[in-house]
């Protein structure tokens, strides 16, 4: 299974119309010029995949990840992650599996799989059988190999903890 | 308990060994418990020596080496249990453009097995991507494009900016 | 008391203001006191639209964009009093091409009036100095050796590594 | 007046024989891989200036400072300093101005002036009338950057309190 689209809509600096970015198996790079938006695809990610912090966003509530251009501010921000099932590693029998998340200005949101409204639980565990944690080292944010770099002894004790 | 850790120990020991003698030809680097008889009265740390002479002391290490050392340990935890995919947002900042080739390299064998998506201001880390995503933004909105090398080489020229 | 810290501020921010402009051509930064009728009772925020439009909120700006303004933050000081030489170690770390070219400019101006002695790992910063200082160590043991912009490239090339 | 050169004994990793480093005028770069001794030049300028923190200098002590390499360790290390004075102006009638620094294995050192042994104070405020200070940002060590652009805006103030 692998990642073959984001579709992004209103979320931080892509918005106000929709935008799908498509990637292949194997090594993509995402290129470009300070502050274009690489490091909001990765936010984006992160978002659809259930994270709960919106600092860790870079964003001071969750409602600041809507567009906000200089026409107002739309009224919600949605990510999509489109898989490629093909080799049905995940346990769906369907060749895309698609996960969704959307925020309110209010700040409220759903999860959506196959377009069905889940729980955030129901998302992680799903996630979880297809080897994918939100706490594990698969999306590493810009700064944080420099973060890891300055651990201390027990913290990287822990890590492995947790893994174990 | 004891014995799950010390499983996991030696599962990310063994990865790091192996991926900072491809990162850092001639050196070693490895994972230590601090109290082995009670690995959880001590922390983990990890001695380097990266050209092979006597291990350093964290604090006298260079920013690369340190970075080396923590992408090691990082790509370490990643094999333990792998994830489809991955996100690596500019872990090349502090890398020299020799190392900047090695991680291009690991990422390139590991992404035939696994997805790899990466950030990077490095032509060289770049240059070694099956697919590139160009980001960009007008007026504060972002946007993407698929790129091939050529494009690359030519928006990086017509900048008036000399390749690195 | 207050009179000499508001002259030096308002330095300061003629100078960042100026800086910045040619860092991120288009945008602005500039210095903002807390509490203007009292400069102590508060501190000295930065306020930044890198692209001329709205002032960004400094946690969702871009790791480029910090270090631009950082770095204009940085040249403004020294600016108000000037010392004979600089020396400034891997401050393009978050820099892409672009804008390495803008700092390596500002530098290479600034380096008629002031001596400059810059360690960096990016060819676009490197390429603009008028004197390269190569360092190497071989078995632990460091040495220099001087270098023009041809052996540069031959080194570059020869260890297998791409021109970035 | 500019840095000439900078001769190092037994500094970090610049041992066991003389090292002398030449600058010129204007735009000087330092260039080489990762842990070759970049950041050690700039740590044997901040030395000489004197800074008083061997952790600043990553050294867990400033006999730390000292080369340690396979064949025992050296007694002492110093760097020297010379500026070239053409344009005299600092205030000492003579083409060269060397200021010098060593430290031995038990942690003391002195400070020397034109060969004549000084007090530290001595040194400072000699470089005081040449408008270099410590704590003005006219050294920038590896990774200072990412820590300004943390700063809060409290500490901004300071650093222009302290300049006023
Ligand atoms: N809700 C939002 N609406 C509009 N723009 C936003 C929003 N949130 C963040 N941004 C903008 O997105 C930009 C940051 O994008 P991002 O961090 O992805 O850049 P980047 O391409 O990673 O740059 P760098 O190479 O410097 O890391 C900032 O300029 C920020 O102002
Ligand atoms: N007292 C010492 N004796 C011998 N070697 C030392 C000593 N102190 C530090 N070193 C070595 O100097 C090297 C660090 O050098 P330095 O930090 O200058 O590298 P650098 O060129 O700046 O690299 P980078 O590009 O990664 O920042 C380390 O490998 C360290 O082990
Ligand atoms: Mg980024
Ligand atoms: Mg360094």
């Amino acid at each position: 299974v692998f990642v073959e689209k984001l579709v992004l809509r209103n979320f931080k600096s892509f918005g106000p119309r929709k935008v799908t970015i498509n990637f292949t198996k194997g090594f993509n790079a995402i290129v470009g010029p300070n502050g274009s938006g690489k490091s909001n695809v990765a936010d984006a990610l992160l978002f659809v995949l259930g994270n709960l912090s919106s600092k860790t966003l870079r964003a001071e509530t969750f409602s600041g990840l809507i567009y906000d251009g200089p026409h107002g501010k739309p009224t919600s921000a949605s990510v999509s992650l489109v898989f490629d099932n093909s080799n049905r590693e995940m346990l769906i029998d369907a060749d895309e599996v698609v996960i969704g998340r959307d925020v309110l200005s209010n700040g409220r949101g759903r999860y959506k799989l196959q377009g069905r409204t889940v729980t955030r639980w129901q998302i992680i565990d799903f996630l979880d059988t297809a080897n994918i944690h939100l706490d594990g080292f698969n999306i590493v944010q810009q700064g944080l190999i420099a973060q890891l770099a300055q651990m201390d002894p027990l913290e990287r004790r822990k890590i492995i903890e947790r893994m174990a | 308990k004891r014995q799950a850790f010390l499983k996991v120990f030696n599962e990310v020991n063994t990865h790091m060994r192996k991926i900072f003698a491809l990162l850092s030809p001639g050196g070693e680097a490895y994972l230590v418990l601090q109290n082995p008889d009670d690995p959880f009265a001590g922390g983990v740390d990890i001695n380097a020596s990266p050209e092979g002479k006597k291990v350093k002391s964290p604090r006298a290490m260079s920013g690369g080496e340190k970075s080396l050392t923590t992408l090691s340990f990082m790509f370490a935890i990643q094999q333990v249990s792998p994830a489809p995919f991955y996100l690596l947002d500019e872990i090349d900042a502090f890398l020299d453009p020799a190392n900047v080739q090695r991680v291009a390299e690991l990422i390139s064998d590991l992404s035939e097995k696994w997805q790899f998506i990466v950030v990077s201001l490095r032509d060289v880390m770049i240059a070694r991507a099956k697919t590139l995503i160009g980001v960009y933004s007008r007026e504060g909105i972002s946007n993407t494009i698929r790129l091939n090398l050529e494009d690359l080489v030519k928006v990086l020229t017509s900048e008036g900016v000399e390749l690195e």
